[in-house]
């Protein structure tokens, strides 16, 4: 599982039976003590989602069921639109999205370098705009890609479980690996899978910072931050019958000259799972709207991979975000 | 297997604003990350998750966690 906090949002994914949405109200309490977010505001947006859940009948309330989850997320956030999207036989996926409601509209602070741009005077490098709503065409960046994996190769996989990773010593350690918080040999050997596997391959040419751990007796996880402000997370669960993995990234690869097609290809080669899907969402911009099919749908995920067939593509506009679904299987 | 592990993920990503430039009147310059690490562990204690290690960087921080 990780977390990433930056100054404007945050970003928490977790596995197993984690009850994530259950700390929703102790965040937003956070958020409000610590940040001075009023209670009674909605946030500028709110992404929830996950694929279809191997055991459901494990999870804790509210994670039984997409109803419940939903409800939850009604219960904070106003103006929430929910999505099932993908074959409900098969993989499939969830989403649910919440914008700013209708009340949304607070004083906010401009420094210069905002994208945005100031507005009213400038003072200690500091302006402030009254009443303005964080709007929804602000010219902003963010794209999300996402790869779940599951069916893992069996060697693929086993690279993953403690007792068959290589001593500490006999390795040098990956020139991107970040320094421990403890003892634990578990951030040692997370480390040389980082290295062993090609996870510090995936962006070679981008400056990063990969904090690595694998779990005992298997499982691994690891955070990557990019070039200060981007990351991306890997997370894996090897055994056999329910082997799992999984990548997301907001690393914009065409902006370092690298498509999603590489990204994906890379990941997958590390994984070579019987099945996955992905998710590309990016926030559409003017380029999208003047030519929508070269610049967002056909261009940025790829049609064909090698050993794999397409079996899903799903495209939607959802407000001003595009999302691409695609669901791959191996030709095993 | 009764001991089968959920590796499927639930994900949550909450945008206060559009850009860290342009945070909410009220809000410190630093934003989100004003946060202590000590009240994120209490929110994750709630999530039933534990943090293990963080990196940090000029724009973010990276919490690698249990489970």
């Amino acid at each position: 599982s990780s977390l990433f906090v930056f100054a404007n949002k945050l970003i928490l994914k977790t596995c197993g039976t984690t009850t994530l949405l259950v700390g929703l109200g102790p965040l937003l309490d956070a958020v409000s003590e610590y940040c001075g977010f009023p209670k009674d505001k909605q946030p500028w947006r709110v992404f929830y989602s996950r694929r279809s859940f191997m055991f459901p009948d494990r999870q804790k309330h509210p994670h039984k069921s997409w109803k419940d989850e939903v409800a939850c997320l009604d219960n904070k956030f106003a103006n929430g639109s929910s999505y099932v999207i993908g074959d409900v036989q098969k993989d499939h996926w969830y989403l649910y999205l919440a914008g700013p409601s209708d009340d949304c509209t607070f004083p906010r602070r401009t420094v210069p370098g905002s994208t945005l741009g100031a507005s009213g005077s400038v003072s200690n490098g500091t302006s402030i705009t009254n009443g303005h709503n964080l709007s929804a065409d602000a010219p902003f960046d963010d794209e999300t890609l996402e790869i779940l994996m599951t069916d893992l190769n069996p060697v693929h996989a086993n690279q993953f479980c403690s007792d068959r990773i290589p001593g500490v010593e006999s390795n040098n350690m990956s020139s991107v690996g970040a320094p421990a918080d403890d003892e634990d040999p578990g951030h040692d050997q997370g480390n040389i899978v980082t290295k062993l596997t090609g996870i510090d391959q995936i962006y070679p040419t981008l400056k990063q910072t990969v904090d690595s751990f694998c779990f005992t007796p298997c499982g691994y996880s690891c955070n990557g931050v990019v070039n200060q402000g981007n990351y991306f997370t890997i997370h894996v669960t090897p055994e056999q019958g329910f082997s799992y993995a999984s990548f997301e990234t907001n690393v914009p690869a065409a902006k370092y000259g690298m498509s999603n097609a590489d990204v994906i290809e890379k990941v997958v080669n590390i994984f070579r799972p019987g099945r996955f899907s992905t998710t590309f969402m990016r926030n559409r911009n003017e380029d999208d709207e003047s030519d929508p099919d070269s610049a967002f749908s056909f261009r940025c995920l790829p049609s064909k991979l090698n050993g794999y067939q397409r079996t899903e593509r799903i495209l939607y506009e959802l407000g001003d975000y595009s999302l691409v679904f695609i669901t791959f299987e191996a030709n095993r | 297997s009764t001991d089968a592990f959920e590796g499927p993920e639930k994900l949550l990503e909450i945008w206060f604003a559009p850009d860290e430039h342009c945070l909410p009147y009220g809000m410190p310059e630093s934003g989100l990350r004003e946060i202590p690490r000590q009240v994120w562990e209490q929110v994750l204690d709630v999530v039933q998750c534990k943090v293990l290690s963080v990196v940090s960087s000029s724009k973010m921080d990276a919490f690698v966690l249990s489970e």
